[in-house]
C-alpha cells in the first residue's frame, strides 16, 4: 500500500484516532484555480490545514523496511478557512441578495465543504467578508467588495512582515546568489516587498479579485 | 600476504607493500607493473608492481616465474613465498581495488572508465615506488588499451625512465611475471576470505571463480539479486552480466541523469517556445522556487 | 530519501543494506 510522508505541526501529534475528533483528509476546491485540492482537518480543533507537496524526480523513500516511489514529502500548514469561505460567497454574491450561510456554502462536487460551518467563530470570521442582516434573530449575509479588500490589504501586510522576518528573497529573480549582499533587506525595495506578498496571496483567491488587489 | 587491512573496509582502494630492499635504493632498478582480475564480475581487481636492482634479474628469472595464468595456485603461492624470502633483492606493492570502488567509478555523475582507473592506479604504484626511494630506471607494463598511446603517456610522467609497454608483457619480462603473480595471489586471497558488509545471514561464498562464464558464478548472483539493492558489494554492478541479471529480476530505478539523457534530443525545439495558453495560472514563484504545489490526490 | 526513484512501493530489507549514521 502507498505510505506517505508528512511534516505536521507537533501540536498534532498526538490527535486522536477517532474519526469523529481525529484528523480527517478532505477534498474541497482550491480557491485560486477552483478545482479540488487536499486539505486536513482537524476535528477536534476545528482547524483547517493546507496541504503543499514537495515534489522533485528521482526520489524514493525508505520508510522502515520498505521502499516507497516518488520521494513526496507533504506539508500540512495551517491555513485562514475566509479563503474557502470567500470562494462560496463570491459566487453567491453575485445573486446581489443576502442569505443564511449554511445556503451559501454548498457543493455537491466538495460536499465536505460543509465542515466550514462548524468553524468555531464563524460569525467573526465572515464579519471580515461580507454585510450582515439580522432577522428573527436569524443571521443573512451578502459578499462585500470593499471589506475583502481591506482585509486582504492587512493580510498583504501581515505577510510582507512575514517575508521580512524570514528573509526571503523578493528581489527581482536575476539577482544571483553571488551577489547576494548582506544588506538584503536595504536593497528590496518596500514595493517589491507588497508585490511579492500580493503575489503569494494570490495563489489563494480568483484572478478577478487578485486583479482588484492589486489595483487596490 | 597480510589482507587485514582489506578485510577491514573492502568498499575502497587498499595499498599493500613490502619492506623496501635497501640495495633497490642503490643499484638501477627494474619495475614491473601487471594487474589481475580485469575479466570478473565479482572480486576485486588488483595491480601490482615488482622490482629488482637489474643485476639481480636473473636470480629472479631463476625463481621460474612465469606469466600467472599459466601457473597453477599452489605454484603461485609458492612463488610468491619464495620472492617473500628474497627480500634481500625483491620489492613488491599493490593496490587492491573493490569491487565497489569499481563499480561507483564506472557508474558515478563524472563516468571514471576502467582503462582510465587502471593507467592511474598503475602509475600511481611506480610513484609509490620512486617516492619510497626505489632507483628505478626502467618500467615494463602489460599493456591496457592501445599499447602505444599508453607508454607515451606514462614516459611523459615519468620522465627519467625507461618504459616499455608491451601486450603479453607478463609472459615476456620476469618482473612482470612476478608482478602478475603478486597480483593473482592477492585477489585470490581477497576473494576466498571475502568479508560481507551486509549483515546478511544466509550470503553463502560458493561463487566460484567469479568469471562470468563460471556457472558457479552465475548460479552465485542469481541466487543472490535483491530486487531493491541489487547485489552485494562483492559484485561488480557496472559490468554487463551483473546489469543483464537486475534489469530481469530487479524494480526499475531511474536516476536523475540517466532520464535526462533519455530525454535529451527528444524535446522539439519549438516546445522551449510555446506558452500554454493565456488564463494558466503558475504557482507563486514562492512555491515553484521551493519545489511545492497543493495536493491535489493522496 | 534516496537520490533515483525506484519505481515500486515494497518490502526491502533496509537494515541488511544500511547502516543508520547519526
Amino acid at each position: 500500500a502507498r505510505q506517505h510522508v508528512f511534516l505536521l505541526p507537533e501540536y498534532l501529534k498526538d490527535a486522536s484516532k477517532k474519526i469523529k475528533s481525529g484528523l480527517m483528509f478532505i477534498k474541497l476546491v482550491n480557491p485560486c484555480s477552483g478545482e479540488g485540492a487536499i486539505y486536513l482537518f482537524s476535528m477536534c480543533l476545528k482547524q483547517l490545514f493546507e496541504i503543499k507537496v514537495f515534489k522533485e524526480k528521482y526520489h524514493s523513500w525508505f520508510i522502515n523496511e520498505s521502499v516507497q516511489s516518488g520521494g513526496l514529502l507533504h506539508f500540512a500548514t495551517p491555513m485562514d478557512p475566509v479563503f474557502l469561505l470567500l470562494h462560496y460567497l463570491i459566487k453567491a454574491g453575485k445573486e446581489g441578495k443576502f442569505q443564511p450561510i449554511d445556503q451559501v456554502v454548498m457543493d455537491d462536487v466538495f460536499s465536505n465543504c460543509t465542515l466550514l460551518l462548524k468553524l468555531p467563530e464563524l460569525e467573526k470570521l465572515l464579519r471580515h467578508v461580507t454585510e450582515e442582516k439580522e432577522i428573527d434573530n436569524k443571521k443573512y449575509y451578502k459578499y462585500s467588495k470593499e471589506k475583502t479588500l481591506k482585509w486582504l490589504e492587512k493580510k498583504v501586510n501581515q505577510t510582507v512582515a512575514a517575508l521580512k522576518v524570514n528573509r526571503v528573497n523578493v528581489g527581482a529573480r536575476v539577482q544571483s546568489a553571488a551577489f547576494f549582499c548582506s544588506d538584503q533587506i536595504l536593497s528590496d525595495k518596500e514595493e517589491d516587498y507588497i508585490c511579492y506578498a500580493h503575489g503569494l496571496i494570490s495563489d489563494y483567491i480568483p484572478k478577478e479579485l487578485s486583479d482588484d488587489l492589486s489595483r487596490y | 600476504m597480510d589482507l587485514s587491512e582489506l578485510e577491514k573496509d573492502n568498499t575502497g582502494r587498499c595499498r599493500l607493500s613490502s619492506p623496501v630492499p635497501a640495495v633497490c635504493c642503490k643499484e638501477p632498478c627494474v619495475l614491473g607493473v601487471d594487474e589481475a582480475g580485469r575479466g570478473p564480475v565479482l572480486g576485486p581487481m588488483v595491480y601490482a608492481i615488482c622490482y629488482c636492482p637489474q643485476s639481480r634479474l636473473a636470480d629472479l628469472e631463476a625463481l621460474k616465474v612465469a606469466d600467472s595464468k599459466t601457473l597453477s595456485e599452489n605454484e603461485r603461492d609458492r612463488l610468491f613465498s619464495k620472492m617473500q624470502e628474497d627480500r634481500d633483492f625483491v620489492g613488491w606493492a599493490l593496490d587492491v581495488l573493490s569491487p565497489n570502488l569499481i563499480s561507483t567509478s564506472m557508474l558515478g555523475r563524472v563516468k571514471y572508465n576502467l582503462n582510465s582507473l587502471s593507467h592511474d592506479t598503475a602509475s600511481g604504484l611506480i610513484q609509490h615506488a620512486l617516492d619510497q626511494g626505489v632507483n628505478v630506471t626502467q618500467v615494463f607494463v602489460d599493456t591496457v588499451g592501445l599499447a602505444a598511446s599508453y607508454q607515451e603517456r606514462l614516459q611523459q610522467r615519468f620522465p627519467d625512465v625507461t618504459v616499455t609497454v608491451k601486450a603479453k608483457a607478463d609472459a615476456l619480462y620476469p618482473v612482470v611475471s612476478a608482478a602478475s603473480i603478486c597480483a593473482k595471489v592477492a585477489r585470490d586471497q581477497a576473494v576466498k576470505s571475502w568479508q560481507f558488509v551486509e549483515k546478511e545471514q544466509d550470503l553463502d561464498a560458493d561463487y566460484g571463480s567469479g568469471y562470468p562464464n563460471d556457472p558457479k558464478t552465475k548460479a552465485w548472483l542469481r541466487r543472490h539479486v535483491e530486487p531493491v539493492f541489487g547485489f552485494p558489494q562483492l559484485v561488480r554492478f557496472s559490468w554487463r552480466t551483473a546489469q543483464a541479471i537486475l534489469e530481469t529480476e530487479a524494480e526499475n530505478v531511474t536516476w536523475e541523469d540517466s532520464a535526462l539523457e533519455e530525454q535529451e534530443g527528444s524535446r522539439k525545439i519549438t516546445s522551449y517556445f510555446q506558452g500554454e495558453g493565456p488564463q494558466a495560472r503558475h504557482p507563486h514563484r514562492y512555491f515553484q522556487e521551493r519545489g511545492l504545489e497543493p495536493a491535489t490526490a493522496l | 530519501l534516496l537520490p533515483c526513484d525506484v519505481l515500486a512501493n515494497r518490502p526491502a530489507p533496509v537494515e541488511r543494506f544500511f547502516t543508520p549514521a547519526i
